[in-house]
């Protein structure tokens, strides 16, 4: 009987006792379909991303779309005020929501978005670093990983190259957006667990 | 569990979003 699902891409944390676990994702599923298509379009934009096989298209989006949205809705997460803003626009508090069981993944939630946040990135270098987050040749299951890794390279190149020219007194900046990259290996992660956590337990 | 987002649908959805493209590129 679960009574909530803590994750802001949905409209409210609260679940209804006496829909069927089923009905509960099919829900779920309609709220967060519209971020997961605007993650798809995203990748179609980026050059070269078109040009990979449609196996690995596909793999790189099951591996990489929660890292990207991540990134996306750092906005969801104010750090100041400690709260999250659900789809349907309603804030709660991180205390809120870790009664309604929101653990360790929320508190992870917060650090990395206030690492990212405090980086003060414009919205180019925000998306050609979502992009380097998504062509990973690293993903399990690509059937051309040389083509995935040139275009990783190209695109972390182009990444440095817009930092240096952006902050040329910070180059630092460039080496701590790449060391965010296993942060959100390890969100992806647990986000993993919280999945079969619901799959087990609805 | 090593791949959560077949088991959960997002997969499906990845899958006809792309759609669009990949018929672009069959032609």
């Amino acid at each position: 009987n679960r009574m909530h699902l803590v994750c802001p891409m949905n409209t409210s944390p609260y679940v209804d006792p006496q829909k069927s676990g089923h009905s509960i994702w099919e829900e779920f599923s309609m709220s967060f379909t519209p971020a997961v298509r605007e993650v798809v379009e995203f990748a179609k934009r980026i050059p070269g991303f078109k040009d990979l096989s449609q196996h690995d298209q596909v793999s790189l989006l099951k591996a990489g779309t929660f890292e990207v949205l991540v990134v996306r809705f750092t906005s969801l997460f104010n750090v100041k005020e400690r709260t999250v803003t659900f789809l349907s626009g309603r804030k709660y508090s991180v205390e809120a929501l870790r009664s309604m069981g929101a653990g360790d993944l929320l508190n992870s939630m917060f650090d990395f978005t206030e690492k990212l946040q405090a980086l003060n990135l414009s919205e180019e270098e925000m998306s050609l670093f979502t992009a380097v987050v998504l062509v990973s040749a690293d993903r399990s299951g690509l059937e051309n990983v040389n083509s995935v890794e040139a275009l990783q390279e190209t695109l972390i190149r182009a990444l440095r190259s817009l930092i240096t020219k952006n902050h040329p007194n910070e180059i630092a900046i460039f080496t701590k957006l790449l060391l965010k990259l296993p942060d959100l290996r390890s969100l992806n992660n647990m986000h993993s667990e919280q999945l079969l956590a619901f799959k087990v337990h609805p | 569990f090593s791949d959560p987002a077949s088991n959960l649908g997002l997969e499906d959805i990845i899958r006809k979003a792309l759609m669009g493209n990949m018929e672009e590129k069959q032609e």
